[in-house]
């Protein structure tokens, strides 16, 4: 069972002690780190129990908290993987999605089974040196997403092309 | 050598050949061009041991012991990636600096990429490292920031609107709070950089904007906390490594906030991806 209030709660202290200006001692920094990270975890509850039931599908959802860093398991090591992209503003938006891939081509398509440009990158050095050790990309997928307003939608990705490999990983 | 230019169909973004840094933003839709050079630069904190003043820079206090920064590098090593979707120019500046200059093709805001850390301490100096945007707009002293990520408030040099201000601090005294975005403007062109973070920022010179990026100092600076603010992690023991965003913006100054207000929209709600294995059912 998801819940935001654990969320609610870690925002609420970290605020009142302006949690994020460095301005408190390193363990009480540690410690609101943990209580924010708690919080996602019960959020990211919330969030899948809310995608299943508007979309009618149980399968369950995958986050990747450190795309920023170019880790993913799941889309580093899968052959086929879809991505729901859920939009909180009250417009349609067009935004940018990189993910981490071992393949060297890939399909895209969208909810309507359209095919959508996307093309694959080498990860930059300073990423492999920022993400020590953690994931094991050496390529980014890139490509374009549209989202309804207040809504989500899907992009199905395939594999098409694998030079090497993908390593193992465990989710 | 760098490409000269990266460019869509709304911007041109130009590089210096010799240098690697960049040169010129144009926005194609206004036919506007300004000269922009970026780089990044670390001022040397002060450790209270001054004549002037006892207080080190710390958490609290931004307290450079110099108006001066240190260049990290004249040039960039650089490395390009164009495609369809997206085109790339990587910069890197020294072990602990290197930034992506990115231009999605349908974007009408250049992404700045940077990332910074660890922030090396064995020469015993603590590092505020900025990045710096010297353009050729002219500012007349003044330039922007938005206090609480809605309205947007006029700064202007070594001015309060308030009161007579004496100023102590040619560079701190200058700085203000970044929440989401930050411009500067003449009656031609207006620069807007979005952040994707609350940052510190000032214009020290005419038709620059210069933005805080990482921090890591030797001492505290005796307003309560007790330590310097030197952070690391189990994964980041020497010094934690950051890495974040700004979007820039090139607009007319009427129509310039048609632009950065969706933009920022977009940086603080953005999309939530998450991920299902195998088909979808």
């Amino acid at each position: 069972e998801g819940d935001s209030q654990t969320m609610k709660k870690a925002m609420a202290v970290a605020q009142h002690h302006d949690a994020v200006s460095g301005t408190e001692k390193q363990h009480v920094a540690n410690d609101y780190a943990k209580r924010l990270a708690n919080g996602w975890q019960h959020c990211q509850v919330l969030v899948s129990n809310s995608l299943a039931a508007l979309s009618g599908s149980s399968a369950e959802r995958i986050y990747c908290d450190n795309l920023n860093i170019s880790v993913c398991p799941l889309t580093e090591s899968s052959k086929k993987f879809s991505v729901n992209v859920y939009n909180p503003l009250a417009r349609p938006v067009t935004w940018p999605v990189r993910l981490p891939v071992n393949g060297t081509a890939y399909a895209v398509s969208d909810a309507s089974g359209k095919s959508v440009d996307c093309q694959v990158v080498p990860v930059s050095t300073a990423t492999w040196a920022l993400r020590r050790n953690r994931g094991s990309a050496v390529r980014e997928l890139v490509f374009q997403v549209q989202a309804p307003p207040l809504g989500f939608t899907h992009y199905t990705v395939s594999l098409l092309q694998d030079e090497h490999p993908p390593p193992r990983v465990e989710h | 050598r760098p490409p000269t230019a990266i460019q869509n169909k709304f911007l041109r973004v130009t590089f210096d050949p010799d240098t690697g840094l960049l040169s010129s933003l144009s926005n194609l839709e206004t036919k506007q061009t300004i000269k922009l050079t970026q780089n990044f630069f670390w001022y040397n904190a002060s450790d209270g041991n001054n004549s002037r003043s006892n207080q080190p820079s710390g958490a609290y206090i931004f307290r450079p012991n110099s108006s001066t920064p240190f260049t990290i590098s004249k040039t960039a090593k650089t490395e390009t990636i164009q495609t369809s979707v997206v085109q790339e120019v990587r910069q890197w500046f020294a072990p602990w600096v290197s930034q992506v200059v990115r231009l999605y093709a349908d974007s009408r805001a250049l992404e700045l990429e940077w990332t910074v850390g660890p922030l090396p301490i064995d020469d015993d100096l603590g590092k505020e490292v900025i990045t710096r945007l010297d353009t050729s707009i002219k500012t007349s002293q003044y330039f922007y920031t938005d206090s609480n990520g809605r309205e947007v408030l006029q700064r202007r040099t070594d001015y309060r609107p308030t009161w007579h201000l004496k100023q102590s601090e040619p560079v701190a005294g200058n700085y203000y709070p970044i929440n989401s975005r930050a411009f500067i403007k003449d009656d031609e062109d207006q620069l807007t950089v979005v952040t994707d973070r609350s940052q510190g920022g000032g214009s020290i010179y005419n038709g620059s904007l210069e933005i805080m990026l990482h921090r890591r100092l030797l001492y505290d600076d005796v307003r309560g906390v007790g330590e310097p603010l030197n952070e690391s992690s189990d994964i980041y023991p020497d010094g934690l490594v950051v890495r974040g965003r700004l979007l820039l913006s090139l607009d007319r100054p009427p129509s310039a906030a048609d632009a950065h207000r969706p933009l920022a929209q977009e940086v603080v709600l953005q999309p939530l991806l998450t991920f299902t294995d195998g088909d979808l059912h």
